[in-house]
């Protein structure tokens, strides 16, 4: 049965950075993957795919009203380590809804059945966690992804972006929208409090299951549109990817999360 | 005639705190000012009020269907210094449109016929900029805001989202829309790279209008949801609002920006 999770978080915290390198552990420990960027930026694979943005779904769709088995190669290629990457593309802001690529995106590859064709293990979603609606909300709300996963630095706006997630998580959680498996903290190094995330994990019911040091080759190895996979082949940092893509192929256990009150995280954050 | 601005940029960027410093600096100057929060988060106006959040557009439309001039004081209360303070609101996360909050608060603020009862002189959009989509391209769109201030930082997501903005500005511009009027700098203090902001603006057709230090007690002052004029009001901080407050009221030329490309701005980025 093919595994499709949903990697979820504020604009800039660091989705596509941990999507495309969990994805490359993931082949590492013998998946066949597929990385689904569904961030308008459209931004996700590119370091899979050598600094080049491959044509996105919506791309194609608008020019050819949809994806045919012969225009599917266009809009998923082969990436660094056998990943097989794909853009959903955005719409032009201040035109319709900005989550619109995703929805055109995601129906295209069921309709082509894209995971058979390509024999996909896992399939990840990159996906902003900045507005929860349109979509956005759509791989949690028809549980597309069975399991989410949350980044989030210890600042307020990103785990207020964080329960937001959480929110809308728990709105479709009867009716078999996908469940929370954990926290992946990337604070990025910034006067790094590890337990304000821990505590709001606690919180919310779940738990962190990552933590990714600031790793100054991170960006780095981004300015040359590659992943610290072929740019610094040592660094202790992949073990962190390594690890997590270790549990995410383990038994999980994804639940219905505890979204909080603005009140009650304004008064948490205020004491920790 | 009353002037209209919105302040525009990525969640997180700083928003709330310079909208709230802005709408101070300009009762100051003589000018009755009305704040109105357009983030779903409604954490626009709370330093003004005193750590406590009003009662939002939304909350109100939803309970009683409309804002009647009975209840238009639930909405619009006096905070700090004088300013008029408003909160859009937002639906619950997964339903919906993010923006909804802000397209209802606008029609009932309009319907109300708000500016003149209150005999307001300035209006301020406090408007986040991740999507620029349904209700939060409103305020460009049909130029209820004449002029636009974008803020950012030196960070590529915060430029990104800048350039977005602008991308909403340029597709309307022709139609009343709202022109840009300038840039606001906010780093932060991150390593301040001053000179990657400037290229930028000057790429974009505009001008940095204002540069906001790093400076602690703006957090300080908002954990006693309180402005940097009631906790510090010696600071030096202090006069960047009132210099950009004597910007604003002093006659602006506000233009149609030129967007720029997703490569270009990645080329453009990686060489500063
Ligand atoms: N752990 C980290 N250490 C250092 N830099 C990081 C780390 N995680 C992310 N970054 C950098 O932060 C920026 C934003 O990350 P990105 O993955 O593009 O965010 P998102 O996809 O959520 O918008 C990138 O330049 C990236 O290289
Ligand atoms: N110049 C600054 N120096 C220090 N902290 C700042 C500065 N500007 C904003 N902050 C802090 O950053 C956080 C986010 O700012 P906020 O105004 O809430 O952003 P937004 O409204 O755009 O989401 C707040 O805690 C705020 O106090
Ligand atoms: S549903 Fe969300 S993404 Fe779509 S137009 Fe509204 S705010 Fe934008
Ligand atoms: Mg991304
Ligand atoms: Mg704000």
């Amino acid at each position: 049965k093919i595994k499709q999770i949903a990697l979820y978080g504020k604009g800039g915290i660091g989705k596509s950075t941990i999507s495309s390198h969990l994805a490359v552990a993931l082949t590492r420990l013998g998946k066949n993957v597929l990385l689904v960027g569904c961030d308008p930026k459209s931004d996700s694979v590119i370091n899979l795919l050598n600094g080049i943005i491959p044509k996105t779904v919506l791309d194609v769709v608008s020019q050819q009203k949809c994806i045919s088995p012969s225009t599917v190669d266009d809009v998923i290629k082969k990436g660094y380590g056998g990943v097989w990457c794909c853009e959903a593309g955005g719409p032009e802001p201040g035109v319709g809804c900005a989550g619109r690529g995703i929805i055109i995106a995601i129906e295209s590859l069921q309709d082509q059945d894209i995971f058979k064709k390509y024999n996909i293990d896992i399939v990840i979603y990159d996906v902003p966690g900045d507005v929860v609606c349109g979509g956005f909300a759509m791989p949690i709300r028809k549980g597309l992804a069975q399991e989410v996963y949350i980044i989030t630095s210890h600042e307020f706006s990103a785990l207020y972006a964080a329960n937001n997630i959480i929110k809308g998580i728990r709105r479709f959680a009867d009716a078999g929208g996908g469940l929370l498996s954990g926290i992946i903290s990337n604070s990025r190094g910034k006067e790094g409090k590890p337990h304000i995330i821990d505590n709001f994990a606690n919180a919310w019911g779940t738990k962190i299951v990552a933590t990714i040091p600031w790793d100054s080759d991170l960006p780095g190895a981004e300015l040359h549109g590659k992943t610290l996979f072929q740019m610094h082949p040592l660094s202790p940092t992949l073990n962190e990817f390594m690890n997590l893509g270790k549990k995410i192929i383990s038994p999980t256990y994804p639940v219905s999360p505890t979204p909080l009150d603005y009140k009650d995280m304004y008064v948490m954050f205020k004491k920790l």
